[in-house]
């Protein structure tokens, strides 16, 4: 563990009590896709299915606990009390082709052939692009509330610094893994064009606005 | 160390 990661994990988890603030104080998933949500959920599951065979730490156990139950919880508010908020034409994406396609990834990169490590892999190559369907939705509205924009910008900072851990780690541990490595970067690349304006004109007080 | 079970990131 080094001080990049913590600050990413501790911005992933900022990030989700952000979004669950939103839903709260406005009883409104408004401007939320369901489908990058969902997405999240099956990219926990997946991903942590080692809950059960393999043991890190209090800490690593506590926050892959927190991340599947929030996960599901969104989920549930999203369909039952904040349902009549939803705005299902908004969130269009074709899904079908993130499932389909990290599912081929998996199935070509992955470090080895077993189940665990390959729904792993799977778990990564979705994260990789679960964003999407988000940010497609935040292209067709063209503009959104700041506690979303907050919402995006701790998940992209969370990407981000997990490029920075993996640089310190190739330097002091000589570790590297290229699965997560290349898919993060990636992922970190689709945050891009948001952090510009979030930087341009929500840290100015501006409402998000597309140009 | 490189990829494997030993997954040790969230």
């Amino acid at each position: 563990m080094n001080i990049f990661r913590l600050v990413a994990d501790l911005m992933h988890l900022g990030s989700i009590l952000i979004l669950l603030l939103k839903m709260f104080t406005s009883r409104s998933c408004a401007g939320i896709s369901f489908k990058t949500q969902a997405l999240y959920l099956i990219v926990f599951v997946t991903r942590y299915l080692d809950l059960f065979t393999h043991f890190v730490s209090v800490y690593n156990t506590f926050m892959k606990i927190f991340f599947i139950s929030s996960a599901g919880y969104i989920l549930y508010m999203m369909r039952v009390p904040l349902k009549d908020t939803y705005n299902k034409h908004l969130d269009a994406f074709r899904w079908e082709f993130l499932l389909g396609g990290a599912g081929v990834l998996a199935l070509v990169f992955t470090h080895k052939y077993t189940v665990i490590e390959t729904l792993w892999t799977y778990s990564i190559f979705l994260e990789m692009m679960a964003i999407l369907p988000q940010l497609l939705q935040l292209q067709r509205t063209g503009e959104a509330e700041t506690i979303t924009t907050h919402y995006l910008f701790a998940l992209g900072a969370y990407r981000a610094l997990y490029i920075v851990n993996w640089i310190y780690r190739y330097e002091t541990e000589h570790h590297v893994d290229a699965i997560s490595t290349m898919a993060g970067i990636v992922q970190t690349a689709l945050y891009c064009d948001f952090f510009y304006v979030y930087f341009t004109r929500v840290l100015k007080g501006k409402r998000f606005k597309l140009p | 160390q490189d990829g494997g079970d030993g997954h040790d990131e969230l």
